[in-house]
C-alpha cells in the first residue's frame, strides 16, 4: 500500500497539507488535490483494507467540495521538502496530520467513539 | 487477575502463562500472568510487552516490555518516541513515577497506555478508539485477546462462589474452580482495608477483597485503587465507571422458595 507515498507527495505539494489556502492559492490546491486523488486511485487496490488509505480518501472528496474544486483540471508537481533536524526533541509542528488520530481521522466527521480496556490484582 | 473488558464485562481469570490483551493492525499487547502462591488458581501480572507497529511517517516498530521490579521508562531499545520518522513524536513514554507508573501516549493512532506496578505485580490500562480496536485484517484467523473477548469460560473465576465460601468458611467449598481461601486474612480485616481505598462496593471492590483474601497482600487494595483511578481518566463514559455484579440467586434462597 503506497498511502504514504501519496500523502507525502500532497504534503510536499501544498506545505500547509489540508489547511485553507487563501483565495489566490485555491486552484494550486485543487491541482494538489486531483494529483493526491490520482495517487490514492493508483494504490486503491493493495490499500484495500488500509485505515489511512480511506480517511485519505474521504479528505480529498470533503476538501475538493469544500474549495469547489473540479475533479477534472491541471494536476501539480510535488515540491522537495526539508525535513527538521534529526534528534529534534520538541513537538514538531509540521508534524504529517496522519500522525495525529483525531486530526487526521475524524476531522470531517463525528468525535471517535473510545473504549477501554484494564487487567489489574490477581 | 482481573479484567474489564473493551466492552466493559468484568472478569477474573487464571490465564497462567503469556496470553495476548490486544492484537490489531496498529497494536500488540501480551501479558504474563504467573500464580501468586504455590498451587493457587490465583495469578498476577508478572511481564508486559507491548509492540506498536511501524505505521506510515509516523513511527518505526517499537517494543515497550515490562516486568516485576522492572518499569522501564523507555523502549526496548532505550529510545523514548517513535524513532527517527517525521512524526515520531506521535509516540512517547512520559514517567509519571519513577519504577511505578508510565503512560503511553499514541496519539497517531488516538490511544493512551497506562503501566503501573503495584507492589509486586503490574497493571495495564488502555484508551482506544472503537475503529483501531476493529481494525484487524482478518478476524477470523485472529486468536484469543482478552481485552476484545474477554477470558475462556474455562480459565474464568467464579467470584460470587469465592466470596460465599469466604462469607461462610464452614460451608463446605462449591464445586467451582475458585481459588483455596488461606487462613491468613480474616474476612472482615479484607473488607475493612477495602472500604477505606475503595467506597463504592462495585466490582472493583469485591475484586479488592478477593485479592485479599487470596494472597494476604495488601498491596492489592492499591493494584485495584490505581485501576479504578485509571479507567476516570481513560473511560469514556463516566456513568459507566462503576460495574456491579448481576444478582443470583442462592441455591438456599431457591430450595426455600421451592
Amino acid at each position: 500500500c503506497k498511502i504514504l507515498k501519496c500523502n507525502s507527495e500532497f504534503w510536499s505539494a501544498t506545505s500547509s497539507g489540508s489547511h485553507a489556502p487563501a483565495s489566490d492559492d485555491v486552484p494550486e490546491f485543487c491541482a494538489a488535490l486531483r494529483t493526491y486523488a490520482l495517487c490514492t486511485r493508483r494504490t486503491a487496490r493493495t490499500c484495500r483494507g488500509d485505515l489511512a488509505y480511506h480517511s485519505a480518501v474521504h479528505g480529498i472528496e470533503d476538501l475538493m467540495s469544500q474549495h469547489n474544486c473540479s475533479k477534472d483540471g491541471p494536476t501539480s508537481q510535488p515540491r522537495v521538502r526539508t525535513l527538521p533536524p534529526a534528534g529534534d526533541s520538541q513537538e514538531r509542528s509540521d508534524s504529517p496530520e496522519i500522525c495525529h488520530y483525531e486530526k487526521s481521522f475524524h476531522k470531517h466527521s463525528a468525535a471517535p467513539n473510545y473504549t477501554h480496556c484494564g487487567l489489574f490484582g490477581d | 487477575p482481573h479484567l474489564r473488558t473493551f466492552t466493559d464485562h468484568f472478569q477474573t481469570c487464571k490465564v497462567q502463562g503469556a496470553w495476548p490483551l490486544i492484537d490489531n493492525n496498529y497494536l500488540n499487547v501480551q501479558v504474563t500472568n504467573t500464580p501468586v502462591l504455590p498451587g493457587s488458581a490465583a495469578t498476577a501480572t508478572s511481564k508486559l510487552t507491548i509492540i506498536f507497529k511501524n505505521f506510515q511517517e509516523c513511527v518505526d516498530q517499537k517494543v515497550y516490555q515490562a516486568e516485576m521490579d522492572e518499569l522501564p521508562s523507555a523502549f526496548a531499545d532505550g529510545s523514548k518516541n517513535g524513532g527517527d520518522k517525521h512524526g515520531a513524536n506521535s509516540l512517547k513514554i512520559t514517567e509519571k513515577v519513577s519504577g511505578q507508573h508510565v503512560e503511553i501516549q499514541a496519539k497517531y493512532i488516538g490511544t493512551t497506555i497506562v503501566v503501573r506496578q503495584v507492589g509486586r505485580y503490574l497493571t495495564f490500562a488502555v484508551r482506544m478508539p472503537e475503529e483501531v480496536v476493529n481494525a484487524v485484517e482478518d478476524r477470523d484467523s485472529q486468536g484469543l485477546y482478552l481485552c476484545l473477548r474477554g477470558c475462556p469460560l474455562n480459565q474464568q473465576i467464579d467470584f460470587q462462589a469465592f466470596r460465599a465460601n469466604a462469607e461462610s468458611p464452614r460451608r463446605p467449598a462449591a464445586a467451582s474452580p475458585s481459588p483455596v481461601v488461606p487462613e491468613t486474612f480474616p474476612y472482615e480485616t479484607a473488607v475493612a482495608k477495602c472500604k477505606e481505598k475503595l467506597p463504592v462496593e462495585d466490582l472493583y471492590y469485591q475484586a479488592c477483597v478477593f485479592d485479599l483474601l487470596t494472597t494476604g497482600d495488601v498491596n492489592f487494595t492499591l493494584a485495584a485503587y490505581y485501576a479504578l483511578e485509571d479507567g476516570k481518566m481513560l473511560h469514556s463514559n463516566k456513568d459507566k465507571l462503576h460495574l456491579f455484579e448481576r444478582t443470583r440467586e442462592l441455591p438456599g434462597a431457591v430450595a426455600a422458595a421451592a
